[in-house]
């Protein structure tokens, strides 16, 4: 049994890992909840990590995988209202998954779990030769303009600076962000990276970002993405393949 | 704009 102090906000992280995956294995244990799966074509991988103290209350015993169609969920989720608390309990005894919303009243959903198990995929061990923190906003805001141009991006670092760009058969995007942009935290880089990858992806891996969150992006030459934020007591972890010439 | 790669190559390494 566990309590989140805001139902709203865990809401932005089921629509978001929802964006990617179909169904999800939650692993339950006195540290939290984690999962982690790869989309059904391998491009994408999600990892999710709930830290026990993000909760308002966890009770547990021993370890628990709780097989959740993502998509019924989502749609329970998006019932929430702004000053629920959520509740997710697990009745063993029934194979189902309840998601209470409490407030001045208390509604519940109790949602089929499904008989999936939790995948063993590790994160793959890479070195990356940047890494770059900056405001989520602003990164998102750059990708859906270059998704105006075309449906790839290139995503750069050269000479302390970070690139978003993309060309189309007409129009061209660039945005740049250095030392001197307040929306780059950091950059730390030994010479150059630069990949491509799918915009479509990648909107869906920044949905739940607002204002105010920061992204932690780690980035190659031709290799994956990975990209980092926490929301709503959360820590996502995506990994995005590249597109190779 | 090249062809989408998966990551199955990466978690063989």
């Amino acid at each position: 049994r566990a309590t989140l102090e805001s139902a709203k906000e865990f809401k932005k992280v089921v629509d978001t890992v929802a964006q990617i995956l179909d169904e999800i294995c939650l692993i339950a244990n006195e540290d939290g909840i984690t999962a982690r799966a790869m989309d059904p074509s391998h491009v994408a991988l999600v990892s999710l990590e709930i830290p026990r103290l993000s909760f308002e209350d966890y009770e547990i015993e021993g370890e628990k995988e709780i097989g959740i169609d993502l998509e019924a969920f989502k749609k329970i989720m998006n019932r929430a209202k702004s000053k629920d608390k959520l509740i997710l309990e697990l009745d063993e005894e029934k194979n189902k998954l309840n998601v209470i919303f409490e407030n001045s009243g208390r509604r519940k959903f109790s949602l089929a779990l499904l008989d999936i198990s939790a995948s063993e995929i590790k994160m793959p061990e890479i070195e990356y030769p940047a890494v770059v923190m900056l405001k989520g906003d602003a990164f998102k805001e750059a990708l859906k303009d270059a998704d105006l141009i075309s449906d790839y991006v290139i995503l750069k670092v050269e000479d302390n600076k970070f690139i978003v760009e993309t060309k189309g058969e007409l129009n061209d995007f660039s945005a740049e962000f250095d030392e001197d942009s307040s929306a780059l935290i950091s950059i730390e880089s030994q010479g150059h990276a630069k990949s491509a990858f799918n915009l479509e992806y990648l909107l869906d891996m920044v949905k739940g970002i607002k204002a105010g969150d920061i992204v932690k992006l780690y980035l190659g030459t031709d290799m994956p993405l990975k990209l980092e934020y926490s929301l709503g007591g959360a820590n996502l972890t995506f990994l995005l393949a590249p597109r190779i010439e | 704009d090249g062809k989408q790669i998966t990551l199955d190559s990466f978690f063989k390494t």
